[in-house]
């Protein structure tokens, strides 16, 4: 008996429950061994174990549980131990509440988890386009004067877009520095939308009246300064840069400029050297009330209001840009203009139009450099980076030896620009352009510089005359 | 000329350069108080001290016509993608704006220097007519005595052009004004 024993201890440790295979195949105990009712009892219990373990194959996790809960303990009591066994048997099957409870858990873990991942991802992108923004959007603004550094910050503050910033600042710049720009002159604005990757070039420089004959400009005089009148285009400008990237109204961003010239500002001192610096004394009346108040220059600092550009600003807000270009303001402007000799007329006024253009462009050591196409420069000023690209400057270089070269190289590219004029009356502006551009002609041009000797402007390519002023 | 110079929150980069050419322009000021432009003076045309073989045919004064302009109103953004550096720079004084243009953006995307010093830095500028070379006060003394061992005339002026300028580096957006000018601001949304 003690050897069958041991032969039955020998079989079930060989059989341990660590592997699924090996529980497969687990042995059968001895079923002609006999022992009563208890026996009986025993071997039913048996056949049913092994009736429902051979069902278990689909899951062999749970099988190696049960296996080593339910086979082990059975196995010792038939060693011998049954009657003080603390195990009994139970008619309920053990498996089918704990395990399909077990698999509903599961079930209901990842449920939970996935509807609360999904639960987070929603509320992150509401936050993204409802909430407050985590990452803060800058912006900057840089003018001529602080009050129009002010404006534009104001209208970025108020909502409005990069260009309504920039009309009211250009507006505001204007009134506070009337000697260097205003809505009687012109300008170019150059706008790039960084997402897009688009540029438009906004071109409201003057136009020659209609009426202009370049003899009658040789001959004139001093007293005929009207004759150098274009036709001014700021206004246009600014209206068709508000019309494509507006967000603010027309009114309120003139209303916002109108402001500054009502309410008064500080003389800079750049406007009180540009009066003190005014040499022709021929000036009218109401200039000299305006910039030379009580005969004395205005002094930086002083305030200074201009109520009647306010009047117009308010006016061209009101009635827009046709304000300027076909009513009372174009007559009293064409009015003025004939006093002092000029040619403009309404036709001059009815005719002109900003035009929108693609800027020129290059790229230099990786960027991208966009610049007015003509009749503005921008040709050159590309023609002179990709000149100076292909000289490879570094740090390395002696500083004097970089100035060398780019002192020549401004030589060769302000040449270029004598050469440019308005595409619009000359077709071979268009192919210039592209010559200039180019980086092979880049190259080309590169060759005449001498690195260790300047040579005369002019040279290698003569220059047109330019007038040397404050334009 | 006068600058505008605008970097917003909406991703939009904006420049403005506009003028009435000389000082008061033409020096006519309507009763609306409209100061009206000299822009005529920009074309070329035959007076008392130019002579024919140096006029400009493509800028001749015709009707509508509008006259060669050094306003240039510059933008540069990073070649491919969108990440690197963003900037805009204005510049007046004529022609002379072409030179210092070239000459801060030089100093940027080749020296990779920070905008405040490549504004701040001397700029110099070749008068064609003249032939002289233009160096503004901030010119090293060094540099103008290397140029002149070069055959360069110098002539040191106070200011040769102001630019202002405004950069974006990711989000980070900065405007900076010229330090020769006492009048003008650059201010950044933080």
């Amino acid at each position: 008996a003690a050897e069958k024993e041991a032969s039955q201890q020998s079989t079930l440790g060989a059989y341990s429950p660590v592997d699924y295979m090996s529980i497969t195949s687990f042995p059968r105990l001895p079923e002609e061994e006999p022992g009563g009712a208890a026996a009986e009892s025993c071997l039913r219990a048996r056949k049913e174990e092994d009736a429902f373990l051979g069902e278990q194959d689909t899951d062999p996790d749970s099988f190696l549980k049960s296996a080593r809960l339910q086979r082990l303990p059975s196995s010792s009591s038939e060693m011998g131990s049954q009657d003080v066994s603390p195990l009994r048997e139970t008619s309920k099957d053990p498996f089918s509440g704990d395990c399909s409870c077990r698999q509903d858990g599961l079930t209901v873990i990842i449920t939970a988890c996935l509807t609360f991942a999904t639960g987070v991802t929603v509320a992150l992108i509401m936050q993204i386009y409802f909430g407050d923004p985590q990452i803060f959007h800058q912006g900057a603004v840089v003018t001529d004067a602080v009050p129009c550094t002010a404006l534009g910050i104001e209208v970025l503050n108020k909502q409005g877009s990069s260009v309504d910033a920039a009309i009211a600042s250009a507006l505001c710049a204007g009134i506070i520095n009337p000697h260097t720009s205003g809505i009687g002159g012109g300008g170019v604005m150059l706008v790039h939308d960084i997402r897009k990757n688009e540029s438009q070039v906004i071109d409201f420089r003057e136009t020659a009246p209609f009426e202009i004959q370049e003899e009658v400009l040789q001959k004139a005089s001093e007293a005929k300064v009207g004759l150098l009148v274009g036709v001014p285009g700021m206004i246009q400008g600014m209206h068709k840069a508000h019309q494509l990237y507006g967000r603010l109204s027309w009114s309120e961003l003139l209303g916002l400029a109108a402001g500054i010239a009502q309410n008064g500002f500080n003389v800079t001192h750049d406007l009180a050297k540009a009066v003190t610096e005014l040499k022709e004394l021929n000036y009218s009346d109401r200039f000299r009330e305006t910039f030379l108040p009580e005969g004395q220059p205005l002094l930086a600092g002083m305030l200074m209001k201009r109520p009647d550009l306010a009047n117009t600003l308010d006016l061209v807000g009101a009635e827009g840009a046709s304000a300027f270009y076909s009513g009372n303001l174009t007559q009293e402007i064409i009015s003025e203009v004939k006093n002092y000799g000029g040619v403009l007329t309404e036709v001059d006024f009815s005719n002109y139009s900003a035009l929108v253009k693609n800027p020129v462009h290059t790229v230099y050591r990786g960027h991208l450099i966009l610049s007015p196409p003509p009749p503005h420069a921008g040709p050159a000023l590309i023609s002179a980076l990709n000149i100076l690209e292909g000289l490879n400057i570094t740090s390395q270089i002696s500083r004097e030896n970089t100035f060398h070269w780019i002192a020549e190289t401004l030589k060769i590219a302000l040449t270029l620009a004598s050469s440019l004029g308005d595409p619009s009356y000359d077709a071979s502006v268009e192919a210039s352009v592209e010559d200039m551009v180019s980086k092979s002609k880049a190259g080309v041009l590169r060759q005449l510089i001498n690195d260790s000797q300047s040579f005369p402007s002019g040279l290698h390519i003569p220059p047109f005359s330019m007038e040397s002023g404050h334009s | 000329a006068s600058q505008v110079l605008v970097m917003g929150p909406d991703d939009y980069i904006v420049a403005v350069v506009s003028s009435l050419n000389r000082p008061f322009g033409s020096g006519i000021i309507t009763p609306s108080g409209i100061l009206l432009n000299s822009q005529m003076l920009d074309f070329s045309w035959l007076n008392k001290t130019s002579n024919h073989s140096s006029l400009s045919p493509r800028n001749l004064i015709q009707p509508g016509k509008r006259p060669l302009s050094f306003l240039l109103p510059t933008v540069v953004r990073p070649a491919e993608g969108m990440c690197g550096t963003y900037l805009c720079v204005g510049a007046n004084n004529g022609d002379k704006a072409l030179s210092s243009i070239t000459q801060v953006l030089v100093n940027v995307l080749t020296f990779n220097k920070n905008l405040s010093e490549s504004l701040s830095l001397g700029r110099l500028y070749p008068q064609l007519q003249s032939n002289i070379l233009q160096v503004d006060s901030e010119f090293p003394q060094e540099d103008i005595e290397f140029l002149e061992a070069r055959g360069h005339h110098v002539d040191k002026v106070k200011v040769v052009s102001l630019v202002h300028g405004a950069r974006r580096t990711n989000n980070f957006i900065i405007g900076v004004k010229d330090p020769r000018s006492v009048d003008a601001a650059g201010a950044t949304i933080l």
